[in-house]
């Protein structure tokens, strides 16, 4: 339901976000 | 009239111990890290720094990708403003998504991530601008009627003082009521570097 979800919930899905990539061999 | 001293990157791992000092990293973790440091740093020019195209290289698998999210993560590692980050802003700027790191630092971190014109506080205009980024991104579609109406429903929560910003003290008490924004400014992996990069053992300058 997105018209309930906080902007930053949905903001921080991000992928650019996601630094756990930056361990990925 | 300028230093120029101030802006020039320093190469290397530095001095280990210093950063463990000031860091929440061990000497061991800080040696990991440079490894990794180096790996991704020597992806695209082998200089000892990494530029922006080699941490969205690294971030996205590919340099193609545009992101308002990867370059806003890059200037703020950049504390240098130079566009490139040496090893010590890299290591400092890491030790914040440690998951022991204080969670005021990731607070700050987080405000300062998402203050997009560094004005002190965030305003709707650039709620917008990351939410309908971040849909754009992720390939998702939704109307401009529901995005706005996202955005209504968190200004309603966050803005408590009805003034149309989100100041620090506001993120502070919504990021406090919802601990989830912060997730993505921790990085479980951080917990395990050294057995992640256990090459840093035939570098260390420590004896253990």
């Amino acid at each position: 339901k997105p018209v309930t979800m906080n902007a930053f919930e949905l903001i921080s899905t991000s992928q650019g976000l996601n630094l756990s990539s930056l361990f990925e061999k | 009239c300028c230093d120029f001293d101030l802006y020039k990157e320093s190469r290397g791992l530095g001095d280990p111990e210093i950063l463990a000092r000031e860091t929440v990293f061990s000497v061991s973790e800080v040696e990991a890290l440079y490894e990794l440091f180096k790996k991704i740093s020597s992806a695209v020019i082998d200089d000892g720094l990494i530029n922006k195209e080699e941490f969205q290289l690294a971030l996205f698998k590919t340099n193609k990708k545009e992101s308002l999210f990867a370059d806003r993560v890059f200037d703020l590692f950049d504390t240098k403003h130079n566009g490139i980050l040496g090893f010590e802003e890299f290591a400092r700027a890491l030790s914040v998504f440690h998951p022991n790191a204080p969670v005021d630092d990731k607070i700050e971190f987080s405000f300062q991530l998402y203050d997009l014109k560094h004005q002190g506080f965030i305003e709707r205009q650039e709620v917008k601008q990351m939410v309908v980024a971040t849909l754009a991104e992720s390939g998702m579609n939704l109307s401009d009627d529901v995005i706005e109406s996202i955005i209504d429903k968190t200004f309603e929560e966050a803005d408590t003082k009805h003034d149309g910003k989100i100041d620090k003290e506001k993120w502070r008490i919504l990021v406090l009521r919802h601990p989830s924004l912060l997730k993505n400014v921790t990085l479980q992996y951080l917990k395990d570097i050294t057995t992640t990069f256990p090459s840093f053992v035939f570098h260390s300058q420590v004896a253990d």
